[in-house]
């Protein structure tokens, strides 16, 4: 998965890849005051084995809870399942939905994407990438994006979370890359000095097919400094 | 020596039921062939039954190769023809209710020695999804062996097929199986059974037919999608299913009859049947019973939820039930509604939770208030629209046509429960097609000025297994997109569901609609509205009714409907003299009433054989 970090005030934008073998459940974000949890599962593509690091891999599963209003979504490619405890609704991508209730909005957007809204403030918009059902290597996959995050809270963590609150880096150094398109440089962050890449990658929230480029500082080895501490530390056991 | 099938010089020699399914729209046609081998004119008898639920759109009679058809007129006009008839001293009944599904339609005519007779019925009905499935019920009778009996089924849905199944009630699995043919694939179903003489046989020996029961096809179609919407020559229908929500949890009352008319089996199978819904009452649910005969008992003074405990004690409760006195309906009705009341008033009650009262009566009220009007105004005032009421007729001996008006005025429906060793299981059944309520309130709403002549587009409920279907006209039938918005309320939140549709792709995925028949849409919408004119005339007054009558009847006369409001009328010249036959549609209440409709086939010769019905 390609993660990027858009950075408010700066026009600029940083991102990074997380390897890691298909099954691994990763927290994305989390925040403690609005009960907010989301977590992402890798799915490998069709070559790839549960122990294949080598094979393209990609979000095939997501999870978002409310803790404080015993609320859950799990998005995978088939299907869409939503509720409270054991009263869950199932959904699927060719449905166009709207579920609504105090405090949450859940759109489906039949084989698009999902917006999922709590309230004013934090919203975030799922979209489904789907393949050539006969392609020899890819199958479907998810994204995830976080449009509104103002009312997320200074506490919250995760893989993506950690950067709703504003924070500094610099680029200096800019000098030629072993690609020579692709210009290296020196990136200083949360104290830390890093070698980065000029890359870009694509927003496909406007269009899911050809997507908008991004370009980005890439940060590599797993986002290796520009996270607070390692890749791992964000694993966790489950989706809930 | 006559040859095998004939019977009193006649010979059935084909018997062949079409039917063409298009989006749950049935067109079924009864094609029966006879000779007359006899030396001398003999009488030849068609006998079809067919559901309630349906319209006779066509009925033709040909005799040595001349065809006679039918006309739909409206019934008065008719109904001189039958006076005329009858002032000549003969009648003959057509249709009659039969069973709990059934009508049966009955036609005879004297066909010369060495004559051929066609007799050709066709009737429509809309297949309802009902437990998950639509289900198409045939009757087998042909009475005689038919060297060509053919039932071939051919079913189009262009959501495609999920399953389909064909079973008869008559015939063992081992024999079917080489009569019955059924397969599947995509969008169409085919069901073809057609048993050689041999198979028909009652005994290898025999020469009667053990063809007499029912003949049933069951099928669903994949819901990939909650909603479906077709559009053919500007019409439109919509079918609403959605699966995978989870049950909205009931306030259930059940207001049962107890009074001495209810004395031995009918308490006892009541008894039995509420025992039974009891075990799938959900723990999420709250309940009461309400028990009226001249006075009004209740289990609790509110309701209670459905913990175990409490289920226990209601079915001690219900193993006590004991029939007594006279029947107050009135009083046993309002005692529920308040209740039901009082609990959402108190939030004693799930906060998004459904009311629903059942009652189950097998009698008229005898006591109390018992003015019917009264009645009515009473409950109609007490509920308020806000939660449905079912009524539940037990047996013939009460005024169907008023637990029907009472539960319509209020959103719900009535049922009759026939007297019969089945009647504990016919009241679970109804139990489980509404203990699933998945929503509630559901509006389905289209772009405004977009649409015509939409049929019913609100429910108080959508219960698991159903179907929604709402069916109209486009304003502007080229238009290139179509968007339907479907809002409910879920047992956890509010629901919009959306349907758009791309006229391009929908066309692509109708092309083959002409494999069945092309207007089907058209039909269908009609058929749909006239059943719920006649539904909305039951409760009607003064002009109003005459307007929906009137419209109804229209309708009726232009798609070719038989309908309690018309009559379809075969005219042969004979003799220099019409002879006449007339195909009509008894209601509800007719039930009680077929024993006086009779069928006369001994005819003077000097006066013109009139082959008549009366209806309702």
């Amino acid at each position: 998965p390609h993660f990027i970090i858009q950075i408010p005030g700066k026009n600029d934008s940083i991102c990074f890849n997380i390897d890691e073998k298909p099954g691994t459940v990763l927290r994305l974000i989390q925040d403690p005051v609005t009960g907010i949890t989301v977590t992402g599962q890798i799915i490998g593509d069709k070559r790839s084995n549960a122990s294949s690091r080598t094979g393209k891999t990609y979000f095939g599963k997501l999870g978002i809870t409310n803790a404080w209003m015993d609320f859950r979504v799990e998005v995978t490619t088939e299907k869409i399942i939503l509720g409270t405890g054991a009263e869950l609704s199932t959904f699927s991508w060719l449905d166009t939905i709207t579920v609504t209730q105090t405090g949450l909005s859940v759109t489906i957007n039949r084989k698009k994407n999902m917006v999922v809204s709590f309230g004013d403030g934090i919203s975030f918009v799922i979209i489904l990438h789907q393949v050539w059902k006969k392609h020899p290597v890819h199958q479907d996959f998810l994204g995830f994006y976080v449009v509104d995050s103002h009312r997320m809270s200074a506490q919250t963590h995760g893989l993506l979370g950690q950067f709703f609150q504003p924070f500094d880096f610099k680029v200096f150094g800019i000098r030629p890359g072993s690609d020579p398109t692709k210009p290296d440089a020196t990136m200083v962050v949360k104290n830390h000095r890093l070698t980065v890449t000029r890359g870009s990658q694509k927003d496909y929230r406007k269009d899911a097919s050809v997507g908008t480029k991004v370009i980005c500082w890439f940060v590599h080895n797993n986002g290796e400094g520009l996270i607070d501490g390692v890749h791992t530390d964000y694993i966790v056991p489950s989706l809930f | 020596s006559l040859p095998e099938g004939v019977v009193d010089g006649i010979e059935v020699y084909s018997t062949k039921i079409s039917c063409k399914v298009t989006s749950r729209f049935a067109h079924n046609v009864v094609t029966t062939r006879a000779v007359n081998r006899a030396d001398t004119a003999k009488e030849v008898s068609f006998d079809v039954e067919l559901p309630k639920t349906a319209f006779i759109t066509n009925f033709t009679l040909t005799i040595d190769g001349v065809t006679y058809p039918g006309n739909v007129k409206e019934k008065e006009v008719a109904q001189k023809q039958y006076e005329k008839a009858v002032s000549q001293g003969k009648t003959a009944g057509l249709v009659k209710a039969s069973g709990r599904k059934l009508e049966k339609f009955t036609v005879s005519v004297n066909v010369a020695a060495g004559s051929k007779v066609t007799f050709e019925l066709t009737y429509e009905e809309l297949l309802k999804r009902n437990k998950g499935k639509y289900e198409m019920y045939l009757k087998v009778q042909p009475k005689q062996l038919v060297r060509h009996f053919e039932i071939d089924a051919h079913i189009f849905e262009p959501q495609g097929i999920s399953m389909l199944d064909a079973e008869a009630s008559f015939i063992t699995n081992d024999l079917l199986g080489s009569a019955l043919t059924k397969s599947f694939s995509g969008k169409k179903g085919h069901v073809s059974f057609k048993p050689s003489l041999d198979q028909q046989r009652s005994c290898p020996t025999c020469t009667d037919s053990l063809l007499n029961g029912d003949f049933t096809i069951v099928y669903d179609v994949n819901r990939e999608s909650p909603g479906n919407v077709q559009i053919v020559n500007g019409y439109f229908v919509h079918f609403f299913a959605p699966q995978g929500l989870p049950v909205v949890p009931k306030n259930i009352v059940f207001v049962i009859d107890v009074s001495g008319s209810m004395s031995g089996r009918k308490i006892q199978q009541t008894r039995e049947a509420l025992l039974k819904i009891l075990d799938d009452v959900k723990e999420d649910d709250y309940l009461n019973f309400i028990l009226f005969s001249t006075d009004v008992t209740t289990w609790k003074d509110h309701l209670v939820q459905a913990t175990p405990a409490n289920l226990k004690e209601a079915k001690t409760f219900v193993k006590n039930i004991h029939d007594q006195s006279m029947t107050n309906i009135n009083d046993g009705l309002l005692k529920g509604i308040e209740m039901l009341n009082k609990a959402r008033e108190d939030h004693t009650v799930p906060e998004r939770s459904t009311s629903i009262i059942i009652m189950l009566t097998d009698g008229d009220a005898n006591t109390g208030e018992s003015r019917p009007e009264k009645i009515q105004e009473n409950v109609r005032n007490a509920i308020g629209g806000k939660f449905p009421l079912y009524n539940l007729g037990f047996g013939n001996n009460l005024n169907y046509n008023f637990l029907e008006t009472l539960a319509l005025e209020n959103h719900g429906l009535a049922r009759r429960i026939y007297e019969d060793s089945d009647a504990n299981l016919q009241l679970q059944g109804f139990y489980e097609e509404v203990a699933n309520p998945l929503l509630t309130n559901v509006e389905v709403e289209y772009p405004e000025n977009a649409i015509l002549d939409l049929t019913r587009n609100s429910y108080p409920h959508f219960y698991d297994g159903s179907e929604i279907v709402v069916a109209g006209r486009l304003v502007d039938r080229n238009m290139d997109n179509f968007k339907a918005d479907v809002k409910g309320h879920g047992a956890l939140n509010d629901l919009t569901f959306t349907e758009e549709v791309d006229m391009e792709e929908m066309d692509a995925a109708l092309k083959e609609q002409g494999y069945i028949f092309g207007d089907y849409i058209e039909r269908l919408w009609a058929y749909l509205t006239i059943e719920q004119l006649l539904e909305k005339r039951k409760n009607a007054k003064g002009d109003e009714k005459e307007n929906i009558t009137a419209e109804a009847l229209d309708l009726s006369l232009k798609y070719h409907f038989v309908t309690p409001l018309t009559s379809m009328v075969v005219t042969k010249p004979e003799d220099n003299e019409d002879q006449t036959s007339i195909a009509d549609k008894p209601g509800e209440e007719a039930i009680a009433e077929t024993t006086t409709m009779s069928f006369l086939t001994t005819q003077q010769s000097s006066q013109s054989p009139y082959y008549y019905v009366d209806g309702d």
